[in-house]
């Protein structure tokens, strides 16, 4: 059992799509929980659940006022399990604010589904906030999606520097599993330079397989599904087809 | 005097880009703040500012520590100043939880540069958390960058309920002055659909200029210079150029 935590501060570089496309094509061999931690919640609706006012939400697992299993959602077409976000978890780190152990309400509120996957994948918003502190404080490794920028660039060593100090003070074996270089536009220089900066910065780290900028990657979220289901032989799919195969070889050596 | 809030949770939709880039050309006939209040601080750094631990951000102007006289820096080469950005920002919204008028700190701090300029511009984080309610407290208008992508129509109905509710109880006179297009690729239909449900979904108040995409936008950060200095005959210069005009042509009315 393996829980990844999805996290860039930097803002629409990837992770939401990294999430669904990911766990998707994790799920065709695995038992794979989504955990949608983004008030946005881009992930929920990405994968075709529709708003719902009364339904349970991430809010109230770490608000202490439901168990996961309560909140758990069941997806209707996909082998995929589902942990909905909503609005209001742009509240929690105000209402946290003064609460002992904060940090930890997400790694304690997934124990009880531990045994029940193969694999948890968490999104989280564009920021390093305690929502995403949370979920770095309950994964296993970290997945961090780069879009092949120059701007995005800038924040990665203070998100390497945030890894450190959750990992010192609160998740001892915190790992960077690897770099998913997203939006890759090879006919221009800017893409090749970035890749070969993270490269060197993150030596070894940078997942071989190299997401292409593919416009059926941002057409899928709009009918509510992964991009395996949406366009099984788009370059985007065929991407993360290898990098979820990347993913599965590398985690049998671990 | 016009003080623009550019706000959008959604991340990556070109945010920080339409600060530089809009205030560059304003900044050619008239007087022009940009205020930086991503703690990423994409918006100094994109202007060719590096990093100094020493200096004067925008965070000290929150904390009420320093004047934003002190913090404000002349940019060497552009007629623009900027009021510079730090990471410790991230800190501002717990730091000020129990403040009372705690909304109103960047409002207060920019009184005093009010009469120097024409245009002030503030750079927002992907989140509606403090940070962007400062901005939207201390904006006489708000201005919207929408990225042409399915992910980014989620989010608009909760950015315009909040701007309604700082308009009710922080700020009685903000108006959305407009939604900017941006990243437009009209070799797909999405970008033509997403633009048509915006249309719909705030009529009379899309900008005419729409953004192209264009590589020349991404690349103009990593050399510290604003797009009409960077590529000034390419398509992204030419859109934000129109952009310029009508928000100029606009404020004539006003
Ligand atoms: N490889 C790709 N090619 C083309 N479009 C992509 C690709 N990956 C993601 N997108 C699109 O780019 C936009 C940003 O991606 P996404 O929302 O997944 O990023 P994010 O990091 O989760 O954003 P946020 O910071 O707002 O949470 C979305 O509209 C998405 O559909
Ligand atoms: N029209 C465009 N064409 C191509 N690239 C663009 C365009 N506008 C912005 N970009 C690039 O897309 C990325 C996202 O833009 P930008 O950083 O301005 O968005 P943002 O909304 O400020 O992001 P954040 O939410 O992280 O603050 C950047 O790498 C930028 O250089
Ligand atoms: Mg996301
Ligand atoms: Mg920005």
């Amino acid at each position: 059992m393996t829980t990844y935590a999805i996290v860039n501060q930097k803002g629409g570089v990837g992770k939401t799509t990294s999430v669904i496309s990911l766990g998707a094509f994790l799920a065709e061999k695995f038992r794979v929980l989504i955990v949608d931690l983004d008030p946005q919640a881009n992930a929920t609706s990405g994968l075709g659940f529709e708003r719902h006012p009364d339904r349970l939400t991430t809010y109230d697992l770490l608000l202490k006022e439901s168990a996961a299993e309560a909140i758990k959602v069941a997806h209707p077409h996909f082998r995929i399990d589902v942990l909905p976000a909503a609005p209001d978890l742009a509240g929690a780190e105000v209402e946290l604010v003064q609460a002992i152990g904060r940090e930890y309400r997400l790694r304690e509120g997934l124990e009880a589904l531990q045994e029940r996957y193969d694999y948890i994948l968490i999104d989280c918003p564009p920021s390093l906030n305690l929502l995403t502190v949370n979920a770095l404080t309950a994964a296993d490794q970290v997945i961090i999606p780069v879009q092949c920028e120059y701007l995005a660039l800038e924040g990665l060593s203070q998100l390497s520097e945030t890894v450190k100090m959750v990992r010192r003070y609160l998740n001892p074996t915190l790992e960077i599993r690897g770099l998913i270089m997203t939006m890759y536009d090879g006919r221009t220089n800017l893409s090749r330079q970035v890749v070969e900066e993270v490269r060197s910065y993150f030596p070894g780290k940078v997942f071989r397989a190299i997401i292409p900028r593919n416009v059926r990657l941002s057409e899928a979220p709009s009918h509510g599904e992964p991009i395996g289901i949406y366009a099984p032989d788009s370059s985007g799919a065929l991407a993360y087809k290898y990098l979820a195969a990347e993913i599965i070889k590398g985690d049998r050596k671990l």
